[in-house]
């Protein structure tokens, strides 16, 4: 762990000899390595790491008796700062308020999409699921198969674009008493330009209050790239991540918030409809710090 | 990168962020390290030079091309594993073209009996490219249903049986015990089956791919990799690290959401990817 190796650097210092930037540079060293095996991109940690190096010498941690609990304490703080939004989300009444969820292919939307009608209907919400993926086999049927599992109705057509279907979806659900639209969209590349343009046309039309990257905790240094492009064409105002009841550290929350601003709202533990949770920046950082 | 100027040390840092940033990860510092000695001792001077060393590493830790072969007494029985939404049932269906293009004869057993819609959209491919389906009620003992699919391809004398199964994380402990449970079940109906596990790892993975490399590998006897959309802008890097560390070779890659879209792992192709 990064704290028995933060431990390791600086033990020869700690029976009586002073400690020198040298090994201050060690023990970030360790820290890079830390961050980049956690799947941060190779450029966010050097960004990390100044700020780290910044504040150990603002801190002086140079004269303290316990350089690495210092230092962890610092790249914990860090870690969590950059992860950690000062607006909490609300999902407020707009009469209906819509959602919209987008990402590249198997990263988790459909499931998802369940979750979160879940989560709301449990607030008391009258959620509206909308099968806006017509493209992938069985799409449709895997959100309804969802919708009957949790109760909650899906709007489904076929023979029409998804811009189509999500603009059509809001009048349909004002006038059946949804508060909630939920815009489930097919998995697509981030340079396949006729599908970004597609997806920049649901939001168009169907004028989203909330659009969330639906991310795989997994991602490792393309994350950078594929929320970077859907962040450009959709001004995301939060990340989901998923499957993070798997081993993965998780780096790309710490790295798609570097380069978009856009924080993570919610974790995706389990592949049940309950299994969906608010994110707590700094449980996260505990765990990209290993 | 200009081609022929002399090699310094910012073209090597510049490399090392390229390498990285291609999910290479340790393999990368190792490399890079390499390089850096190759540098020093004047081995090699320009930038021409540096690229050919790296492109050569990368080459020398994949390995030789590796193919899927059909062997032994048919139906060759081929189990595909992976993590959720890595690809797995999409590209049973592009490895099902690849053989009824053959003029093969292709069952498919659909062994994810979990996720919603999962037979349906099974169902839709294997119709699409011409195999026989074989599946069981949602919820069903999916080793009962590889069992009913492994009968099915014996009795029809089939070529090639593809057995689906659903997604799992490595953490799920009961999962991977079931996995175990689906291929001792394939070997007890037909000798020598699972002659292939492939395991299906989506490009954008970064070093989690090693685990799931190793983890799978103890649960089944994983024989190769496939490495899905590689189309995308992720490198698919982490599979140089699990040639090195858990010897896996790569077999396919994805490219695409068609059924033709999978093309066979071509390691000197994949190393000159590194650097596009
Ligand atoms: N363990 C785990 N599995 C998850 C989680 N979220 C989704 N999954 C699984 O991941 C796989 C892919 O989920 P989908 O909801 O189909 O993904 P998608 O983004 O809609 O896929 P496309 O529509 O093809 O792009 C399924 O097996 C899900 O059950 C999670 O938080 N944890
Ligand atoms: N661009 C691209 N998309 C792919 C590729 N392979 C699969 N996909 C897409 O990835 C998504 C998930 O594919 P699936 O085949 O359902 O993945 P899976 O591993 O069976 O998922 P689970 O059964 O839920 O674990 C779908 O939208 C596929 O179309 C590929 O090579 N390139
Ligand atoms: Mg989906
Ligand atoms: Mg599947």
């Amino acid at each position: 762990s990064i704290n028995q190796n933060l431990q390791k650097v600086f033990a020869r210092f700690q029976r009586g000899g002073k400690l020198t930037d040298g090994n201050i540079q060690d023990g970030l060293r360790e820290i890079r390595q830390a961050l980049l095996d956690a799947d941060v991109h190779f450029k966010v940690a050097k960004d990390l790491i100044d700020e780290v190096t910044n504040r150990a010498v603002g801190e002086k941690v140079i004269e303290s008796v316990t350089p690495a609990q210092q230092i962890i304490k610092i790249f914990h703080d860090v870690l969590t700062a950059a992860m950690a939004s000062d607006k909490p989300l609300v999902i407020g009444q707009h009469g209906p308020t819509v959602i919209m969820l987008a990402g590249l292919q198997g990263s988790g939307k459909t499931t998802t999409a369940g979750k979160l009608a879940n989560l709301l209907k449990k607030r008391g919400r009258q959620p509206l699921l909308v099968a806006a993926d017509l493209q992938r086999p069985a799409a449709i049927e895997q959100l309804k198969v969802l919708g009957q599992q949790l109760g909650i109705p899906v709007l489904a057509k076929t023979g029409v674009t998804p811009p189509d279907l999500c603009a059509e979806a809001i009048p349909f659900a004002r006038a059946n008493g949804h508060d909630v639209v939920i815009l489930d969209t097919a998995g697509r590349l981030h340079i396949d330009e006729p599908l970004m343009q597609e997806v920049a046309a649901v939001k168009a039309r169907a004028k989203p209050h909330h659009v969330f990257f639906v991310c795989d905790a997994m991602t490792g240094q393309d994350a950078v790239n594929s929320a970077r492009a859907f962040h450009e064409r959709l001004a995301l105002d939060g990340v989901i991540l998923t499957k993070l009841d798997g081993d993965t550290r998780g780096g790309a929350a710490i790295s798609i918030r570097h380069v978009t601003g856009a924080p993570v709202r919610f974790v995706g533990l389990g592949e049940k409809l309950d299994q969906l949770e608010e994110f707590h920046a700094d449980r996260m950082a505990s765990r990209v710090l290993g | 990168l200009s081609i022929g100027r002399d090699l310094d040390d910012e073209t090597l840092d510049r490399l090392e962020e390229t390498l990285y940033t291609a999910d290479l990860g340790p393999s990368a510092t190792a490399m890079i390290e390499k390089a850096r000695k190759a540098y020093k001792l004047r081995e090699i001077k320009t930038t021409d030079d540096v690229m050919v060393f790296l492109r050569k590493e990368i080459e020398d830790r994949l390995g030789e091309r590796s193919e899927l072969e059909l062997r032994g007494v048919p139906p060759t029985v081929v189990l595909m594993v992976g993590v959720n939404g890595s690809g797995k049932t999409t590209t049973i269906a592009k490895l099902a073209r690849h053989f009824t293009q053959q003029g093969k004869k292709v069952v498919i057993g659909a062994g994810d009996t979990f996720r919603a819609a999962a037979a349906e959209q099974l169902q839709i491919w294997a119709d699409r490219v011409g195999a026989t389906l074989v599946r069981g009620k949602a919820g069903a003992d999916p080793a009962a249903v590889a069992f009913d699919a492994a009968e099915k391809a014996a009795t029809e004398k089939a070529d090639v049986l593809l057995v689906d199964t659903a997604g799992r994380l490595v953490t799920q402990a009961h999962l991977m015990q079931e996995l175990s449970k689906i291929s001792r079940v394939l070997g007890k109906r037909i000798p020598g089956a699972p002659h292939d596990v492939l395991l299906v790892l989506d490009a954008t993975t970064g070093q989690n791919a090693i685990q799931q490399a190793e983890k799978f590998k103890a649960a089944v006897p994983v024989t190769g990799l496939i490495v899905a959309k590689l189309d995308g802008s992720a490198k698919g890097g982490a599979v140089v690290g699990i040639r090195e560390r858990v010897g896996l070779p790569v077999k396919f890659i994805g490219v695409g959401e068609k059924a033709d879209d999978l093309e066979p792992f071509d390691p000197k192709e994949f190393a000159r990817s590194m650097f596009e």
